[in-house]
């Protein structure tokens, strides 16, 4: 696992982090469910607690789609390549690119390959980019969440004992209610 | 687009997937240091915008030069592939693959991927 430089991450009195989503995109209820699955992914493992906001004014975190040229200086191109970007703490900021195709899995598939190799699965890469937004940067174990690729049509939600350890090691991991150290991820 | 399942995904000329932007790329396989090809100057691009050349340089020529032969290099260690610094299959099929627009690297030199990390071999 990886940190940014200087290890960034949220201080420890603002450990109840809010997440809004940019109003513009319209986005569906079931789409915003796919999000705060994946938050609570990240949350099961650290003393971190995720509340949705409406107000992206107040929110800590927003999450938004945007295609092309968005005004970040990291433009996004078009369909496939890149599928998002987000930053390190506590800017807060998660960018998906609006030229691709999502898919919004059943919950209950943890890691899977679909026949379809032209869509994204959207939880697999909020899961990435949330780790991304609590300080976290890119691993080379090609099973964990924070591996920076792909393939259309992967599903890969569940953080493996890499994202875990790393995450750990900034947040701690929350006391006894929360899933030990030792579990998660696919061996 | 949102599909809620697989089956109301329609067929893949219908989707966006079909016009990916770095397909290109696997036209240059087999490139190595050297080489002159049309389309390296994209790949240099790639490799700078995820921070494996340094920001500092950025005239990119069609030459394979050893500024892209060590981004290859330090990409196949990153992504756990033989390091030969050449564009074999297997790391232009990495290359394409769809990923996070993070960089990986910090400037082309820092890295806490396999790259930036110190293997200590131990004795058993």
């Amino acid at each position: 696992y990886s940190f940014f430089p200087g290890k960034p991450q949220w201080p420890k009195r603002n450990r109840d982090l809010s997440y809004a989503f940019v109003p513009l995109n319209n986005l569906t209820e079931e789409v915003k469910q796919v999000f705060a699955r994946a938050f609570t992914r990240w949350a099961d493992v650290t003393p971190l607690n995720f509340t949705r906001s409406e107000s992206i004014l107040r929110a800590d975190i927003v999450i938004g789609f945007f295609a092309g040229d968005h005004g970040d200086g990291e433009p996004f191109d078009g369909p496939m390549g890149t599928l998002a970007h987000a930053s390190s703490p506590p800017t807060g900021m998660f960018h998906l690119d609006g030229d691709e195709d999502w898919l919004i899995s059943g919950e209950d598939m943890s890691r899977q390959i679909l026949p379809v190799t032209s869509v994204v699965d959207l939880e697999s890469v909020a899961v990435h980019e949330i780790g991304h937004l609590l300080g976290l940067g890119h691993s080379s174990v090609e099973d964990a969440i924070m591996y920076p690729a792909i393939s259309g049509g992967h599903r890969k939600v569940e953080l493996a004992k890499d994202d875990i350890e790393g995450i750990q090691h900034l947040y701690g991991d929350g006391g006894s209610n929360r899933r030990s150290e030792t579990s998660g991820g696919a061996e | 687009t949102f599909y809620t399942n697989i089956s109301s995904i329609p067929p893949l000329h219908l989707l966006n997937a079909t016009r990916s932007a770095w397909e290109t790329f696997e036209k240059l396989t087999g490139c190595h240091v050297g080489d002159k090809a049309d389309g390296l100057s994209k790949l240099k691009q790639y490799f700078s915008r995820f921070g494996y050349i340094p920001a500092a340089v950025d005239n990119f020529t069609d030459d394979f030069d050893d500024v892209l032969q060590s981004a290859i290099s330090t990409y196949q260690k990153n992504f756990n592939l033989k390091v030969t610094g050449k564009l074999d299959a297997s790391t232009l099929g990495q290359i394409v693959k769809p990923r996070c627009g993070n960089p990986d690297m910090i400037d082309g030199t820092t890295s806490e991927m396999n790259a930036g990390k110190k293997f200590r071999t131990v004795a058993r």
